[in-house]
């Protein structure tokens, strides 16, 4: 399947909270976003990487909406005192880059062209989240118009450079 | 918009890696998936979730084919002399199950019964990747067929359900 890059996409209303040395074992992920759904916290990207058995914990990192970050911040609260996780991490000044397209899957020259546009201007990837549709990155805020223009540009994605 | 499950899929032809405790700054991640691309490994699924500032460091996990793993190792292997992670950690026993459907995004409900039904189950969640089309999980590949099953009893996607 031919990869098309089709645009670019950024979200500003969005908080990130990491919560940081959970149990890694059945039914923890499912304790943390059961008790965001009860709480009606729209939960839009998702990331836990892997780490290795023998820490036996790992890492959730998740975004919700700006507008929530109170009641989100009390619901963890709760999810804190029961799973005690070593660390809990918030950050409400970042943004959402997404590389939008088809076919994606297939080519990682996309992905890479994303981390090295990000890399060379010196913008820090905070999380990754990938599809065959959409590749997305949190960064901070402050950077979020700088990402997108320089985007633009590498993808060809300019009315002028067409 | 309404959400709506159209199906679960599994795919059983992929190998996992983290490389973990890499240099939380800007390029690494190029660097990383650059060498990927030059070796024309297809990259799938890439996760790296947020961790603490003070860390200064960050883990990525992704998938490839299995059919590449030697290749893989190799290219890694080049990694790890350049960025000296803490700890690369391959598995070539692994299943990636995804919900497939629209409006996901706005409903962390979907997202939360996935990994109800696997902690239920007491099938661990390695990985975790979200969009707007589609909730994926790695697991262990000896999990996988139970987890369809579940996945589609829970979602009502049995034809004799309905
Ligand atoms: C960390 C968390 O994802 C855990 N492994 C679970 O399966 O719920
Ligand atoms: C860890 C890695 O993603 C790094 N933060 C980068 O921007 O490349």
């Amino acid at each position: 399947e031919k990869v098309v890059v089709a645009g670019i996409t950024c979200k500003k209303d969005e908080a990130k909270v990491s919560i940081v040395g959970l149990p890694d074992k059945p039914g923890i992920a499912a304790l943390v976003f059961g008790k965001m759904a009860e709480a009606n916290i729209n939960v839009n990207m998702i990331t836990q990487s892997s780490l290795s058995q023998k820490s036996g914990t790992n890492n959730i990192s998740f975004t919700f909406p700006l507008g929530d970050f109170k009641k989100a911040q009390s619901v963890i609260e709760t999810i804190k005192k029961e799973l005690s996780p070593e660390e809990i991490v918030f950050d409400d000044h970042i943004a959402i880059v997404s590389v939008v397209g088809v076919g994606m899957k297939t080519n990682v020259g996309v992905a890479s062209g994303l981390f090295a546009v990000l890399g060379k201007n010196a913008i820090n990837i905070q999380m990754i989240g990938t599809s065959e549709i959409k590749i997305s990155v949190v960064i901070d805020k402050n950077r979020a118009d700088d990402s997108v223009a320089l985007l633009h540009e590498h993808f060809k994605l300019d009315k002028l450079s067409q």
